[in-house]
């Protein structure tokens, strides 16, 4: 039991290592607090957003956690490949910069997986390869309208 | 393998049956508030019943029928690119609901459903399916907690 | 203490129905479980975002919910005037009409107090008398660069 | 009355001292994620002293002072419209810390700041500052911790 946890945990450490250091000017891993008891502590971060110093999760700004949360996601998706996946509205926290980047990361992934993102902000709809556009008609039913190809 | 078609019939907001067709690649849906993007993902996992009436933002399955219309039925059909189509139908009853699977249009249990989809790295447990308020939430969790995500994919 | 309760109550309550009207197309109300004992439930809301039906609050959109929540902090606020504000990315769930209606709104009470709102969203932006920029220097310390005087 | 200065002497990620006029009406301030825009906010709440350093993302209130620099002291202060300077001062020690408050440049205790904001409606129950955060955290609170809001406030 010991032996499959370490084992799915140095691949998605290894998978984060590699994803957050694309993700951000800098770089990060996965640290167990027991690591030669994982079950009896926990699981945090150790990284280094913009190349600065280690802070705790909690003192970091909303942006950062939030990066450094979807970059574990993605870590987790990478190690259980699967046909399509569907993220809604993942980009809450972060900067247009930050938006754009999290967008090529998802363009990339998407050339072997189908992507389903939703979204509000115009960094990532403006980095798909297409839009599916949803309003309300007046009867308060869900209309959603064309298509539209990008790029 | 990806998912070619949706079709979403008196499902939560969705009170006219709605095609969706999709492709592969990266595709984006956008609007304003409350017009029924993230219901798009709900049919989805009510589809392919990998998540509970809760995870769908639901106290019971019949919640998911459309309120506007007067029809007791709600249906969505999930199609595959290798041409299966997988059909989850609820229709409201006196005392409850009943739940029906369809692979292919021919009546099954939810278990066939499952397998198939398990045949396909489609499982319940997965992370493939990310909800709004996922990422607040794994943020805000506990070193404990977020350990023990690794335990059950382990 | 059961009128200090309900004296704050309805006067909060009054500012919520204005308030929400004005944020959306519809209205809504505050709502207590137990009106004869308010201390034995809860206070929830009773809203129709855009005309369509009551539902619980669980069951709403994630903008939806964060329109209704924000609401019900102004209505807070216009009970206990403050020489000044600060909102720190109270738009994050918003579409951006939604976050002009709240650009808008603090607009017109900033006529009578001093507001600070931090936001990454650009009709938020643009609706402000001016913008303070926040950068990161070299050595990851904070730069503030000059006030821009906006519209 | 307004707040028409900010002061800020390498508390939290503002390692040079950094002055900020302020003025009436509708200010906005943007950039980055990480580069400092929630730690102006968190500056303002600590130079008058309205919430604890964990409501400052900080575990101890040591954790407020600059990391970058080698001081060991940071320093706040906050003008208003009508000629007061509140300032605030914390000083890392051998074992601790000490906080020192000043009104209008000379020393005082916490309880004479707390009772000049509070002459001017600023209290530390109030909801004129909210966090990046608050709106999720009061959306998702049960119902009964949503009443307890209004009782507070009675
Ligand atoms: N059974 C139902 N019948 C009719 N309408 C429903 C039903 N269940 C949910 N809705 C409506 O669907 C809307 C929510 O849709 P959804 O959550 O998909 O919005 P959204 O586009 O994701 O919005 P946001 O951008 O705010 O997240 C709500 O307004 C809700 O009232
Ligand atoms: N004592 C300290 N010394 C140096 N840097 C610090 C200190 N405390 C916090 N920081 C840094 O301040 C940064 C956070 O700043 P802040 O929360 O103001 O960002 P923000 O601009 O609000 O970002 P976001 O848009 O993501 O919310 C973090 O990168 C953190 O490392
Ligand atoms: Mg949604
Ligand atoms: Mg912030």
């Amino acid at each position: 039991k010991r032996e499959a946890f370490l084992s799915t945990y140095t691949a998605i450490d290894s998978n984060f290592k590699d994803i957050y250091g694309r993700l951000t000017r800098g770089w990060g891993k996965l640290v167990l607090e027991m690591p030669e008891d994982p079950f009896a502590g926990g699981l945090t971060f150790e990284v280094h957003p913009q190349d600065k110093d280690v802070r705790r999760l909690n003192m970091m700004s909303g942006g950062e956690k939030s990066l450094v949360t979807l970059a574990f996601i993605f870590s987790i998706q990478r190690h259980m490949p699967a046909p399509f996946y569907g993220l809604d509205e993942v980009d809450m926290h972060l900067d247009g910069s930050n938006v754009e980047g999290i967008a090529h990361m998802i363009r990339s992934l998407s050339e072997t997986s189908q992507f389903i993102a939703i979204s509000l902000r115009k960094p990532m709809i403006q980095g798909a390869d297409r839009i599916i556009g949803v309003t309300i008609r007046p009867d308060k039913s869900t209309l959603v309208t064309g298509v539209k190809c990008n790029a | 393998m990806h998912i070619t078609l949706l079709e979403i019939d008196n499902f939560k907001s969705f009170g006219r049956k709605t095609k969706i067709p999709l492709e592969t690649g990266f595709t984006v849906i956008s609007g304003p508030n409350g017009s029924g993007k993230s219901n798009i993902l709900d049919s989805i996992l009510f589809a392919l019943g990998i998540t509970s009436a809760r995870g769908l933002r639901a106290e019971r399955l019949t919640d998911l029928i459309n309120t506007g219309s007067n029809k007791n039925t709600a249906e969505v059909h999930v199609s595959f690119s290798d041409g299966t189509r997988i059909t989850r139908r609820i229709k409201r009853t006196a005392n409850g609901y009943y739940s029906y699977n369809y692979l292919n249009g021919r009546l099954c249990k939810q278990g066939d459903v499952l397998a198939f989809l398990a045949n396909h790295g489609i499982k319940p447990q997965g992370y493939n399916i990310v909800m709004q308020g996922d990422v607040a939430r794994i943020m805000e969790m506990s070193d404990f907690e977020r350990r023990k995500i690794i335990d059950e994919i382990a």
